[in-house]
């Protein structure tokens, strides 16, 4: 089975949907072939990614709802050989949807079993800052969790919370996803409470801390409004491209791909 | 009846809590009582304002989860006149309860028909970056909504979505509750993207939006770790105290407040 990574962090405006774009980005760039489901009811990834006009005739939330295949959800992107599955309009009723599902915090798993995904080397899944019951269902249907922390404090209290509901999710569910690891994003050294939260985190998680992570960067605050990743916005040789490139390297090993 | 207000926005990240607390300390110190209602399942506000050690025995999500009267969740802060509601671990169950409760989006409301809430000149709601019941329910119990828009373009995309739940809690639930107003926050302006987002802001918004927004200042990512509001963080004649003296005039204007 591929990997499917699914980021999150309930904390807002961490650098989730910036992760989610750009390692998909970086992936591609090496051949592999990836798919981005969207399961934000902000549809940030499917703001960058998506089509431009109009809300596509497939997507997550009509699928859930409707209980269509994921197939029918999955559209290619400006990017050979990166595929997205769009959030949805309807995606803010999913979360009330679910509660009355059987197996309610499985559905999403039970919809990646058909043949969607079987095509692709890599799965990534963008979630919502909240740890409700589509976040869950992320959760128990990944493989990994990568956990974006921005270099400031309240994000790390947010962690705490995290990490409960992941027990929860163990001793209730029976499904323990391991932490591929937690990556710093807006680390700007010219800032003493980066060097606090980075010694932080070290000292508490050890070496699930990516050794490199996303540095503050105004490109990653301009590229979503051109529709692109950092890849096509910032020229060769830039600092995102470097800090994704190093991403990359860093997720590869951590999975075990050559 | 006092003005409530709900600092709402689903966009994570945006400043939602610096606001909420620094708010709270400004009109505490101009003499007003007021209470801050965590609603967030982060606590972010409890956090920074709540007792250091263990879970208090009263919170919100106990009330809520319990039918207990509001009053029993409310805790005095450091600060005289501030009155802290805290959030409380359980409030991540809270929007499934809510799910089945009669009148499910008035819950919040009826909760402030106690007398808890008569003693004070304000109340502020900070709430989590999702619309789901809990934070409907925070709309519908409020009197205004303000809503914190950092200077990037995935939140301003979030509009979008804040406005088209507004509208259909107009629509289906019959409540109508005013914008005070969009607060920039987090403004640079050594990016060009402040410039362009305040420009779609204002010509989108007109005078809804704020004159003055929150600049962005290091002060107020290392304020939360201290457990301190900017006023306390910061010496006199710092720049955040002096944006958040403009934010309480304004409000005040906006509110009718002499
Ligand atoms: N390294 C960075 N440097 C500067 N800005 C960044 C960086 N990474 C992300 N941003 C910007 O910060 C904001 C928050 O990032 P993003 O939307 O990716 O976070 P998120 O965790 O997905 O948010 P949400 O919780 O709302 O889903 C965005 O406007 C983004 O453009
Ligand atoms: N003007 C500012 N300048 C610099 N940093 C800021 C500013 N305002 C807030 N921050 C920091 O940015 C982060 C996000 O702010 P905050 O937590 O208040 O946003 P929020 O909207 O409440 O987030 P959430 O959606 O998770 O509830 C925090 O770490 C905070 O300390
Ligand atoms: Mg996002
Ligand atoms: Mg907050």
């Amino acid at each position: 089975q591929q990997p499917i990574i699914a980021i999150a962090n309930q904390k807002g405006g961490v650098g989730k949907t910036t992760i989610a774009v750009n390692l998909a980005a970086g992936m591609v760039r090496r051949g592999r072939r990836v798919l981005l489901i969207d399961l934000d009811i902000q549809g940030s990834a499917s703001a960058i990614l998506g089509r431009s006009e109009g809300e596509p005739d497939g997507n997550v939330a009509k699928c859930l709802l409707e209980g269509r295949p994921l197939s029918e959800a999955i559209i290619p992107t400006a990017y050979d050989g990166l595929d997205l599955a769009p959030a949805g309009e309807r995606m803010a009723i999913v979360d009330l949807h679910l509660a009355s599902a059987l197996g309610r915090e499985h559905v999403l798993a039970r919809a990646f079993r058909s043949v969607a995904i079987a095509d692709y080397d890599l799965v990534l899944l963008d979630t919502a800052p909240y740890l409700g019951l589509l976040t869950l269902n992320a959760i128990v249907a990944s493989t990994h969790l990568l956990v974006p922390v921005s270099c400031e404090y309240l994000p790390m209290l947010g962690l705490k919370l995290l990490r409960d509901t992941l027990g929860s999710v163990q001793q209730q569910i029976g499904i323990d996803v391991p932490i591929l690891g937690y990556v710093l994003t807006m680390i700007d050294r010219r800032e003493r409470i980066t060097d606090e939260v980075e010694a932080m985190l070290r000292k508490t998680f050890g070496n699930q801390v990516f050794e490199h992570g996303i540095r503050i960067n105004t490109h990653h605050k301009a590229s979503p409004s051109h529709r692109q990743t950092i890849y096509d916005y910032e020229p060769a040789g830039g600092r995102g491209r470097a800090d994704f490139e190093r991403l990359c390297d860093e997720v590869e090993v951590r999975l075990g791909l050559s």
